[in-house]
């Protein structure tokens, strides 16, 4: 553990937080991407069923078991509680395209051609990807609430941060998985554009809206 | 069982 991994951690804590809050307190799923936090939960699902075969620290099973627990309430309060709030209309990615090629990418790009390998390399390309719809919505919608600029803020700075701690991990400890850095890296540049949005406008009081 | 398969990270 090192001080980006911490960061990065606890970034990726904030934003799930932020999220939950804002659903919570507004009583509304607006600007919310489902398809996205199916993606998520399909992410946790398959990466932490290591949580079945291997135990690593207290602080790794519980921070598992958070993120699985929150992105399924998170998927009940879009789909279930706060339906009526759902923006289903502009949340139109069409995730087969994200999830077949990245399945396909899991079989022939991998550690080891073993069962759990595969589904943790899976896990890890859909990551990489899997806020695109959300990123989609807002394009079309043309506009973020400044809580959900907020949420994606944090949720991008927190594969920023695991680059540092790779880098880190790299020189202090020799480190070094390509697998997951190729695909932090890419999960970062796709948040590039939104970066640059929430610095040049939410950080001064703007909310986001996208010229029509 | 396989210490070099284990992922560490979150």
């Amino acid at each position: 553990m090192n001080i980006f991994r911490l960061c990065g951690d606890m970034s990726h804590l904030a934003a799930i937080i932020i999220l939950l809050l804002k659903m919570w307190k507004t009583r509304s799923v607006a600007g919310i991407s489902g398809k996205s936090q199916i993606l998520f939960a399909t992410v946790f699902t398959a990466r932490y069923l290591d949580l079945f075969t291997s135990f690593i620290s207290i602080y790794n099973t519980c921070m598992k078991v958070f993120f699985i627990g929150t992105v399924y309430f998170t998927i009940y309060l879009i789909y279930m509680k706060f339906k009526a709030t759902y923006d289903s209309n502009h949340d139109s990615f069409r995730v087969e395209f994200l999830i077949v090629p990245v399945g396909g990418l899991a079989f022939l790009v991998n550690h080891e051609f073993a069962p759990l390998e595969i589904i943790w390399t899976f896990s890890i390309y859909l990551e990489s990807v899997a806020i695109l719809p959300q990123l989609f919505m807002i394009s079309k919608t043309g506009e973020a609430e400044t809580i959900t600029s907020h949420y994606l803020f944090a949720l991008g700075s927190y594969r920023a941060l695991y680059l540092c701690n790779w880098i880190y991990r790299y020189y202090a400890e020799g480190f070094f998985d390509l697998i997951a850095v190729v695909a932090g890296v890419v999960q970062t540049i796709l948040y590039c554009d939104f970066f640059y949005l929430y610095i040049t406008k939410v950080m001064k009081g703007k909310k986001i809206s996208l010229p029509a | 069982t396989d210490d070099e398969n284990q992922h560490d990270e979150l």
